[in-house]
């Protein structure tokens, strides 16, 4: 079973849409995928039109009972339908929001994903994170349980700055942990119309350049289309610019992640 | 001196990009103008090339003196010129992170950058603060300190949900200030070629037509080009869409704020 987190400190970069995009084309292939919603506002819960704010099996579940002490049965009830055959979700609650209050001082509580993920081995061939943009206790567990780190980054200047915090950030969190994580910088919402974008991307490359997937993800209307109609793009346009470039990084997440 | 905050729950909304371009059109009409960067990821402060790594005087300021029981002696250094006449900027500093851990047992810190605002009160005439993308101490100081709330919203399905948690939100928030705050959602990110903006904006108008400005902000890669010339897209092109669509913002803030 292969485990990537998608994450970023940054808001609104493509990291539900690439978890969203990947894990659907990955299944349409075939492949048993379980998407995470680590993210309390719930984006790619809500996306497959289940509701975050009245959920009752969810990532929250992992964490309340971890927290009295206990284990939960079975997890079966966290897995949910996403219309997407060999697609599952285990979805977000809204209360994931009062974790970093309430568990933030606790220890232990770092690998409570990758313990459940561990019990889930045998069902799904791939598994990708959603997390939300904030540092805390999801984030922490989601870069413990993966095998691959993909930061979605905007081409455009801001962004850069973002991408620089954000592996500071992964340092940090992995000198702590004692490993350093292998990740990959995902280009994204590329319009090659635009002098941001060229730019921003030349700087990627001159910075970043063995880190970096060789394509982009150019910016396509598709994708808001897809997420009015509640499916992947990959399933709402099998045609459009943005499902051929997430196609083209799925080829090249598999062809590079041999040994996992 | 009117004040106007920016705020959303939700990453990537609009938040930093209403607040420059309002406060630069303000200023080029020859208004005095202050904006607030409250975000410790200081997208605002990037923006006008200041580095918030490395800032000395910031946001941050107000509240480690606050919370050391001092008053700042002067606010001047803290007031940093932005490359627009009469457009200054407080920045944000990277150690803005560590407030809500820092303060948020405490109480008494809610008012500090209202108590800031009125010692200025007598040097500006329009002060904009943008907010992260986060509940905490910063946002609620946003809230105690302004007059009016705008509330960038992108105009798609799944930026509905968030809309109805940022009110949730703000009425919880409302109820313990025992005051409610004056809000106007702003649509942002209209692009009319697809049904998703079309659909979004409809429903909008539908649920929370009396508080909804009655234009839209729409899709411009003009913003990103503005961007990476460090500058407010008024002042990059004064004929683009968005230019255009801010200044028709600006003109509906100033006439339905006569009473403030
Ligand atoms: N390549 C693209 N072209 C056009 N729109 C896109 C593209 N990628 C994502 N979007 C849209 O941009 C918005 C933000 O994307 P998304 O929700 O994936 O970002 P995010 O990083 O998960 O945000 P958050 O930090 O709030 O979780 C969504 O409306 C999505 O449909
Ligand atoms: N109308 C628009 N058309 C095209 N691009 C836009 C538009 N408005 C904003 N952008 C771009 O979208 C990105 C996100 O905008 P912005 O930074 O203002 O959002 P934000 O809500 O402040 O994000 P955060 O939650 O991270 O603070 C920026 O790159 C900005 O230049
Ligand atoms: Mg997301
Ligand atoms: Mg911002």
């Amino acid at each position: 079973m292969k485990v990537w987190t998608v994450s970023n400190q940054k808001g609104g970069v493509g990291k539900t849409t690439t978890v969203v995009s990947v894990g659907a084309i990955l299944a349409q292939q075939g492949q048993r995928v379980l998407l995470l919603d680590l993210d309390p506002q719930g984006s790619m819960t809500s996306y497959f039109r289940l509701d975050p704010d009245g959920i009752e099996y969810s990532v929250y579940k992992l964490f309340s009972a971890r927290a009295a002490g206990q284990s939960l049965a079975a997890l079966d009830p966290l897995l949910q339908p996403t219309g997407v055959d060999g697609l599952s979700l285990m979805p977000a609650s809204t209360a994931m929001a009062t974790l970093d209050r309430q568990l933030g001082a606790r220890g232990g509580m770092g690998l409570v994903i990758a313990e459940a993920l561990n019990r889930l081995s045998d069902r799904y061939d791939y598994v990708l994170m959603d997390c939300p943009p904030m540092l805390g206790i999801l984030m922490v567990n989601a870069l413990a349980a993966c095998q691959q780190l993909l930061i979605p980054v905007q081409t455009e200047f801001l962004a850069l700055k973002g991408l620089e915090r954000m592996l500071h950030t992964l340092q940090m969190i992995g000198r702590s942990r004692g490993r350093t994580l292998d990740y990959t910088i995902i280009p994204t919402f590329f319009d090659r119309r635009t002098r941001a974008s060229t730019d921003a991307l030349r700087a990627m490359r001159d910075q970043h350049g063995e880190r970096l997937w060789s394509r982009v993800i150019p910016v396509d209307t598709q994708f808001r289309e897809a997420s009015r109609a509640g499916v992947p793009i990959s399933v709402y346009n099998p045609s459009a610019r943005g499902t051929e470039a997430y196609a083209s990084l799925v080829r090249w997440l598999l062809a590079s992640s041999p040994a996992l």
